[in-house]
């Protein structure tokens, strides 16, 4: 089995305000394949909390539309999440 | 031949073992193997001792990489031996804590969970333990020790990223750390468990809000651990209970830890603030080190001075 590669992965980094956007946030974690990286699961989230997770290229259009419509803050953290695996070995062998 | 071992690297666990026969080899007064246990992929489970003396002193147990992504976790355990024992009769804190005291430090704590992200899949959390009646794999191992374990939503879902397991201590690895610990608990005075990210020094307790008898203890040695943490490169940490600091958890290993009786419990979570998350670069594994080192030393420090 090949290994698992994340080309054009997403970690985004959301700053809920309230406990309906944090609902909002649980809502898209049930509908969407969503890797919670802070907090590090969906039922943890809460209002006024700071939330990174990861998304595939393939949902994260629906999930921005998603935050964007509920007018949610957040930022693009990672575009590329397998140029970033690769770009961590940035010591070279001595 | 499993290649050269580095600390300015991420090393893989090949690697790692190879370094743990090396550093007992190099240093056989100071530094010695204790194999603890095997994983469910009949991998070993090795606890390194550092110290002079006997069992019977005080000692420290340290673990890292009980979450198979959080790389630095492991680099830094392998730091911290590397540091404890190369600066013995150099150093003078170090040689006065290796002359009173041991160190426990198990370097990676979910073995199969490490290799899984070396070889398939960077971003695997949980160990790598088949679940009856489920076609997911893996147990979070930071939830399935018995401290109020799965008393809360979503760890009983094996396909979660924090399952709890179908019991606590029914995982391998968890079993070998707690007999570890049982057995050696007369002489631990303190448990530290090392995790990354979110730049934060945490007691217990995590499955409950209430604070434990000895919080203003550990709150005055969290608060001058992250002190001396953030004096190197002015890294800003912050402290306090888990529950109220990040969130209520069920099963974890520090409150285990505190449960059984070792009232010094601490958990890093190193670097760093989500810039990189679980994929902090290597060029950052030296200083991330070197300031945690300066914690971890303070609270050794503290132990000696204050327990009993």
């Amino acid at each position: 089995v090949p290994p698992v590669r994340f080309d054009r992965e997403k970690v985004l980094h959301v700053n809920l305000q309230d406990e309906k956007q944090a609902n909002v946030l649980k809502g898209l974690a049930d509908t969407h394949e969503l890797d919670f990286w802070y907090p590090d699961a969906p039922h943890h989230v809460a209002g006024n909390m700071t939330v990174d997770f990861r998304v595939s290229e393939k949902e994260f259009q629906s999930v921005q539309l998603a935050l964007d419509q509920h007018e949610m803050r957040y930022e693009i953290l990672i575009h590329d999440l397998q140029e970033v695996i690769e770009k961590q070995f940035d010591v070279k062998e001595d | 031949i499993p290649g050269r071992h580095t600390y300015a690297k991420y090393n893989t666990w090949d690697k790692i073992v190879a370094w743990t026969e090396k550093m007992v080899h190099k240093h056989p007064e100071m530094v010695s193997r204790i194999k603890i246990g095997t994983t469910i992929e009949d991998n070993p489970l090795y606890v390194l001792k550092i110290g002079t003396g006997d069992e019977r002193r005080k000692a420290i147990f340290m673990d890292c990489g009980i979450h198979a992504r959080e790389w630095i976790s492991p680099a830094f355990c392998q730091w911290f031996v590397y540091q404890a024992a190369k600066s013995y009769g150099k150093n003078k804190i170090m040689t006065k804590l290796l002359d009173r005291m041991n160190f426990y430090v198990l370097p990676v704590f979910n073995v199969d969970g490490y290799i899984w992200t070396w070889k398939q899949n960077r971003m695997w959390r949980k160990n790598r333990s088949r679940n009856l009646n489920s076609k997911c794999i893996g147990t979070d191992l930071n939830r399935n020790f018995n401290a109020s374990w799965n008393s809360f939503p979503d760890t009983n879902k094996p396909c979660g990223e924090t399952y709890a397991g179908p019991a606590p201590e029914s995982e391998k690895e968890t079993r070998a750390v707690t007999d570890f610990i049982r057995k050696h608990r007369k002489s631990l005075e303190a448990y530290i468990t090392i995790h990354s990210y979110s730049q934060m020094v945490l007691f217990p307790y995590g499955y409950t809000a209430k604070l434990p008898p000895d919080q203003e203890e550990l709150t005055k040695v969290a608060k001058v651990s992250t002190d001396a943490l953030s004096s190197r490169y002015e890294t800003r940490y912050i402290y306090g209970s888990i529950a109220s600091t990040i969130y209520r958890t069920s099963g974890s290993s520090l409150d285990w830890a505190y449960n059984l009786g070792i009232k010094h419990t601490f958990a890093f979570e190193l670097r760093d603030k989500g810039r990189f998350g679980f994929l902090l670069p290597e060029s950052q594994i030296k200083s991330t080190c070197k300031e945690t080192m300066l914690a971890v030393k303070y609270i050794a420090k503290y132990i000696l001075r204050h327990a009993s």
